[in-house]
């Protein structure tokens, strides 16, 4: 029942799929119950937003927006030689493109505000990264981050130390305690065989990593399969398919507004806005509770190429789609109704020296870990949800190794796919997969890693040197997870959501923001230039004010004594303009005492102006009497201002 | 997107360094701190260029503008990563360099 006068919005079939009914994100009814995000804050973390686009202007929020590229407040873009830097621009429109403004499209949650960090658009360093992952970490909610290191199928790369500490401050801390949510494009790495696993943003336990399905709901060419997807939704596809309809920056050849949007970069935001309507109804949720709905209400679906395999838990992940296509409906669904998990536990088998060598394929290394009960008494951990597994190998061909973890359940990850354009020979150095296929499932048992080398090379040369599995979880029992499956499915009728009901939500911590006011460069020289200009005219003044004086000082009528004035010419000037000329000199006080002498003390520095006789007025007429009638001056008025001039 | 020159390269407009350091108890810390991260910069011929977003205790060391070029970067970074090595109140430290990220 939605209509809105924006020309592209048919277009928008991510929205409302009318060509393919159900192919899309399923957010419609959730518009109609007035659910768009108001009161939630999304920052695209990219080349920059421009913000006065009018899609994007009303929605547009400078407190949460930085630009650590120029490092001033404005994240606009600028202009390149390539024409390139609409990217951020175009994923802050599919999140917040305002609705009804007869202009271009709409956003996910067109009533959330949307801020920009430009930081791709020049050089970027790990200190950088960590400044933008918490950049106004209080005013935004979500981060979202559609790039990461290159997908060219050889690089192994993600968050280095200081983007790592971010990234755990950010949960922590941001967000009024709640945490950051970050939500990060699983790669475009798809043709040259990468895999988001070797991407440390996307294997991240702290990252919501979202993949993307073309219109047809199949992974498209450029998507990437890995073990820590959490789920999908909707992109661009091949030639044949349609994109994502956006607002576009409107600089060098852009209009405003594109149809042709695509990678997983377009799938991100819309996952990032769909995040955002789920705090809106329910902003007390954390970033653990967000990842938990979002596993509880993605959806399996039919695509023969995925290997769709169901956990203990009952959740049905693949490689290609994560637990499967996100639903705006049921995410916020689930949010209504969600209580807060149970803390983050986690367990950390010790290193575990391994030196054994990685036989040829068929064959394949095994090394297991038992995690007893005892290992689990101190921390609670009872059931799974990211697992992790940090190892060293030596091979001079890294591409050739392939690593599957399996969990106590069977449920089997393969956490290192084999990658045939990586050749590099250094190998892993304590690198961590993670896999979320396990999610639910209990953590106790025996825990299982199969190493082998797929490559063509006649000997086997690759070394396990050290692993070690890290299991992060909470206390949660497998009939805790049935049950909180089993209120989520009663809440997608959409009652919770009709009938006003609300939980209570607590308000969160007051964390201050402790970044101190950094004068900005330009600021900087604003004030410098304001110094110099002042400077510079006060001591024209001061010039002006000496010179005046000295040439007063030196002039022939004022050096004998009292002046006496030339004689006024009949033509007296506006009188006001005379009074005002008459230069400063000493003089008698109105009683006739002069004012040298006894009488009224002479005021340092500055001459007292001169008694007038009758008559005694010419300097200033000669001056700046301008010629025409004038009239003698009246004695009243005389007296009155010679007054007030001594 | 960053520099052409791979993770090798300086950090942006020289050569910089993160350091991690050791929190100390009682008030004021983040002065104390802050302070502490203007000695260690001068010390190491470098400039404190304040913290690293939230994140504390992290600072940011840079070169002093108007700094020599490549030809003496090997020998300053050898002399500053000494200091930095040596300091007792540094608990970490990482020269940044430039990250090859990618729009997807």
């Amino acid at each position: 029942s939605v209509h809105f006068n924006d020309p592209k919005y048919p277009q928008q079939w991510h929205l409302n799929n009318q060509r393919s009914p159900g192919r899309d994100i399923n957010v419609t009814g959730v518009w109609e119950r007035n659910v768009t995000g108001r009161g939630v804050t999304v920052v695209v973390v990219d080349d920059g937003v421009e913000h006065t686009v009018q899609d994007i202007a009303p929605n547009y929020s400078p407190e949460g927006s930085y630009d650590l590229n120029s490092n001033d407040p404005d994240p606009m873009p600028h202009p390149d030689a390539e024409n390139g830097n609409y990217h951020g621009t175009r994923c802050a429109g599919e999140i917040a493109a305002v609705p009804n403004n007869s202009f271009c499209a709409v956003g996910v949650a067109y009533g959330s505000r949307v801020a920009g960090i430009r930081v791709l658009d020049g050089p970027l360093t790990d200190s950088m990264e960590a400044v933008a992952f918490n950049k106004h970490y209080q005013i935004n909610d979500i981060y979202s981050c559609s790039w990461g290191p290159d997908d060219d199928g050889r690089t192994v790369d993600g968050p280095h130390q200081l983007g790592k500490a971010a990234l755990q401050h950010g949960v922590l801390a941001g967000r009024q305690g709640f945490g950051s949510i970050f939500v990060v494009a699983s790669g475009n790495g798809g043709q040259h065989s990468d895999n988001c696993n070797y991407d440390g943003y996307a294997n991240s336990i702290y990252t919501v990593t979202i993949g993307a399905v073309d219109e047809e709901g199949r992974m498209p060419f450029y998507a990437e399969e890995c073990a820590s997807m959490l789920a999908v939704t909707f992109s661009g596809g091949d030639k044949m398919l349609r994109s994502i309809v956006t607002t576009d920056w409107d600089l060098q050849k852009g209009t405003g507004c594109t149809e042709g949007h695509t990678g997983t970069s377009a799938a991100a935001p819309l996952a990032a806005g769909m995040i955002a309507l789920m705090l809106q109804v329910r902003p007390c949720l954390t970033w653990r509770d967000v990842q938990h709905i979002i596993v509880f209400t993605a959806t399996q679906y039919e695509d023969h190429h995925a290997d769709w395999a169901t956990n203990e838990a009952g959740f049905s992940h693949s490689h290609q789609h994560g637990f499967g296509l996100l639903s705006a409906w049921r995410l916020v669904n689930a949010a209504k109704i969600w209580t807060s998990v149970p803390y983050l536990a986690s367990y950390a088998s010790p290193v575990l020296k391994e030196n054994k060598a990685i036989p040829l394929s068929p064959c394949s290394l095994e090394v297991l870990w038992n995690v007893s009960r005892m290992d689990l008494e101190m921390s609670g951990l009872k059931t799974l949800e990211h697992v992790a597994v940090t190892v060293s190998i030596t091979h001079p061909r890294r591409g050739s190794l392939e690593l599957k973890l399996f969990c106590p359940s069977g449920m089997m990850s393969l956490i290192g796919a084999p990658r045939s354009m990586d050749s590099d020979p250094s190998g892993f150095d304590d690198w961590t997969f993670s896999t979320v296929r396990c999610w639910g499932e209990r953590a106790q048992g025996t825990y299982r890693l199969a190493i082998r080398d797929v490559g063509d090379e006649p000997f086997q040369a690759g070394i396990l040197r050290q692993w070690q599995l890290t299991l992060y979880g909470s206390v949660w029992t497998p009939v805790d997870i049935r049950d909180r499956q089993r209120l989520l499915e009663s809440a997608m009728s959409g009652k919770y959501l009709d009938e006003g009901f609300t939980l209570p939500c607590p308000p969160g911590l007051k964390i201050p923001e402790e970044d101190g006011y950094t004068i900005t460069p330009n600021t900087l020289k604003t004030l410098v230039l304001v110094g110099c200009f002042t400077v510079f005219w006060t001591i024209y003044y001061m010039l002006e004010v000496y010179l005046g004086q000295r040439n007063v000082a030196s002039h022939p009528v004022c050096r004998s004594g009292p002046c006496h004035w030339p004689q006024r010419s009949q033509k007296a000037g506006a009188e006001e303009t005379e009074l005002e000329s008459v230069p400063l000199c000493n003089s008698k006080d109105p009683a006739g005492a002069d004012a040298e002498g006894e009488g009224a003390p002479r005021r340092a520095g500055l001459p007292v102006p001169a008694v007038r006789e009758p008559g005694a007025w010419g300097l200033s007429q000669s001056r700046s009497a301008p010629d025409g009638p004038h009239q003698p001056l009246r004695p009243d008025l005389l007296r009155g201002r010679e007054e007030r001039i001594c | 997107l960053a520099g052409t020159d791979g993770p090798g390269a300086e950090g942006p407009g020289g050569l910089s360094w993160a350091v991690h350091l050791d929190k100390l108890e009682g008030e004021q810390e983040e002065e104390t701190l802050e302070q502490q991260a203007d000695a260690l910069a001068q010390a190491a011929g470098l400039v404190n260029a304040g913290r690293i977003g939230e994140l504390q205790g992290f600072y940011l060391l840079v070169q002093p503008a108007g700094h020599r070029q490549d030809e003496q970067a090997e020998a300053i970074r050898q002399q500053t990563e000494a200091v930095l090595a040596r300091h007792e109140a540094v608990r970490w430290y990482s020269e940044q360099r430039l990250l090859k990220r990618a729009k997807r």
